[in-house]
């Protein structure tokens, strides 16, 4: 499920809920029914690629969107829009062999977008 | 049957190498598992009742409850209980030894254990019955099987008070080596005698508590400097 995107607006985290119901998981999966994944969306030009909406800047996106506004089209074009800070899940589940197991994953949500 | 695409994609990120069809029959989860899974997960953590303070979030590939290194934990059923012989004393008169079953085979070779914890309820042959003076002792050893290491550890010796706790166990170290990886069947001989004249128990639930750590998913905290 994504929310709509109101307005677009510069680099930020958009909500995206994971269902795993739609993937057809939820008699396997205990817990939890979905996560907020989120995903990273809109424009690195200037000044969002300066971190404007407070997202983490990097130098090097800065740099590439500054001679971006200076010549356009000249180079490999803006910086992207991808995720900065990510969170981890952990999953209860049970396996092939009638085990119930707890697993945790690393960098499975977006908390932050920044313009690389 | 082949899973679709992205689903595919997403089960394999997940690290499992095919979805499992689900629990054969409906049975309930272990509370440990769930008090694990409320104290793991930082999204049930940050919505739940015991909200930890912002911006914290549990410490990567570590169980805090449980206190070792691990991003997998497994409570793993006994197999053999089905073959299990319900008579309180053998054939000798002595009480009965017992052996438990666990098939380990879903465990990665890359997969290090950091604890091992065996979870045993035990029935008295009189329900509220006092128990023996002294308690029991119960001994856990490998037992013999196919590809056994039986006989080569010591059994692992303990004290048991009572009966109406659970009565956990934790073998690495003792009946299976730290630094050995998981066998793909754990086969358990277990006997437990009263320290004085009484009448002998019955092993009612046998489970395994397995924790692992898989480094490939561990990330460092501090990105590499160049």
């Amino acid at each position: 499920e994504v929310a709509p995107v109101a307005g677009g607006g510069p680099c930020r985290a958009r909500r995206l809920y994971v269902s795993f119901r739609e993937v057809g998981w939820h008699h396997w999966i205990i817990a939890p029914r979905g996560f907020m994944a989120n995903y990273c969306q809109g424009p690195c030009a200037l000044p969002a690629a300066l971190g404007a909406s407070g997202s983490p800047t990097f130098n090097h996106a800065a740099l590439r969107a500054l001679m971006y506004s200076a010549a356009p089209g000249a180079h490999g074009g803006l910086p992207c829009c991808v995720p900065a800070r990510l969170s981890p899940i952990s999953v209860l589940f049970f396996d092939n062999s009638d085990n119930v197991v707890l697993r945790h994953y690393e960098d499975m949500v977006v908390d932050e977008c920044g313009c690389r | 049957p082949t899973l679709p695409g992205p689903a595919a994609a997403l089960l394999q990120a997940l690290g499992l190498r095919d979805a499992p069809g689900g629990a054969p029959t409906p049975r309930p989860v272990p509370p440990i598992m769930w008090r694990l899974f409320r104290r793991q997960d930082p999204q049930e953590t940050r919505a739940g009742p015991r909200r930890t303070s912002p911006g914290t979030t549990p410490r990567p590939c570590h169980v805090e409850e449980l206190g070792v290194a691990g991003n997998i934990v497994r409570h793993v059923r006994d197999r053999g209980a089905p073959a299990r012989p319900p008579e309180l004393t053998s054939a000798a008169g002595s009480c009965p030894e017992w052996t438990v079953v666990f098939d380990l085979s879903a465990v990665e070779p890359d997969e290090h254990p950091s604890r091992a914890r065996l979870e045993l309820r035990f029935a008295e042959a009189v329900a509220g019955a006092a128990g023996p003076v002294g308690g029991w002792e119960l001994s856990v050893a490998l037992a013999a099987g196919p590809g056994s290491m039986a006989g080569r550890e010591a059994p692992l010796r303990l004290a048991v008070p009572s009966l109406r706790a659970p009565v956990r166990a934790e073998l690495l170290g003792a009946a299976w080596a730290r630094n050995a990886s998981a066998p793909c069947t754990l086969r358990l001989a277990l006997a437990l005698r009263p320290r004085s004249p009484a009448t002998c128990a019955r092993l009612a639930e046998a489970a395994l508590l397995l924790v692992t750590v898989d480094p490939r998913l561990c990330h460092p905290l501090v990105r590499q400097r160049r």
